[in-house]
């Protein structure tokens, strides 16, 4: 038996809109610690790897591991039925082939329940080894998605170079050449830790389909290494988190 | 040229 109550729908509202533009389906791992999700997109180019530990959530009860395979159109279909402020339970009893998500109105005045059926996917998992990053950025969520919607218009490639003097963004195409680049602040809304300078080229609509999680938290990290992906993390507030990796290009 | 991500990581 498998039951999460959130107190408010709108964050799960916002983890499905950061995973849905790069995965259409996926497998929800729940476990007695918590929900754990990781998918590659359709191209195997990026990776997403969802964490939500138990204590996030206002109940939870997971007496067996369960893999709930969901389809995340259908999962957005029902949460728009909800409102961001409803409470909302997600139950699944052992071996269903279906999920019950119920909502509650803030006042308790009005409940819906919603049946989902589980999809059974077939499931790719991938040993993401702990890696030691030479540059770690933190940024305002907000300032990255800036970014990177301003460098698609001008290439598909974006390099990101990062050096003790800050990180910076480059793209040139056939209409010209943008370059960004962010110094740490004092105020420590940019923060730059660099042992080692790396430059890597990456796809640029990878890295706007990332910013899809922007409403989920206020700041973004990013890591770099050589000839490793590239790793773009939001926080869930303290009790969890949306990563994504992305390959990088090589030259031709 | 693109890599894939599975190149990167091994399958489990």
């Amino acid at each position: 038996m498998f039951e999460a109550r959130l107190a408010s729908t709108l964050t799960l509202k916002r983890i499905v809109d950061a995973l849905r533009e790069i995965l259409n389906q996926s497998t929800l791992d729940c476990s007695d610690t918590g929900i754990q999700m990781q998918a590659m997109d359709n191209s195997h180019v990026s990776l997403v790897s969802l964490c939500l530990r138990k204590e996030y959530f206002e109940k939870y009860k997971c007496n067996r591991n369960i893999s709930l395979g969901l389809d995340l159109k259908s999962l957005t279909k029902v949460l728009k039925c909800a409102n961001g402020d409803d409470a909302v339970t997600i139950k699944a009893a052992d071996k269903a082939d279906k999920v019950e998500l119920s909502f509650e109105s803030a006042g308790k005045e009005r409940t819906a329940d919603y049946e989902l059926r589980l999809l059974n996917l077939d499931q790719e998992h991938l040993a993401i080894p702990e890696t030691e990053y030479n540059c770690v950025v933190h940024m305002p969520a907000t300032e990255f998605a800036r970014i990177c919607r301003d460098m698609a218009t001008f290439s598909e490639s974006v390099v990101i170079a990062c050096s003790k003097e800050g990180i910076k963004f480059s793209a040139s195409g056939e209409m010209g050449a943008a370059n960004i680049k962010l110094s740490e602040t004092t105020k420590g809304e940019v923060s730059i830790q660099v042992d080692e300078p790396v430059a890597l080229s990456f796809a640029g609509r990878y890295l706007s389909t990332f910013t899809r999680a922007t409403p989920l938290a206020e700041k973004v990290k990013i890591g770099l290494a050589p000839d490793v992906p590239l790793l773009v993390e939001y926080p869930i507030e303290d009790y969890g988190y949306i990563r994504y990796y992305l390959a990088p290009k090589v030259d031709d | 040229m693109q890599r894939g991500i599975d190149s990167f990581f091994k399958r489990v």
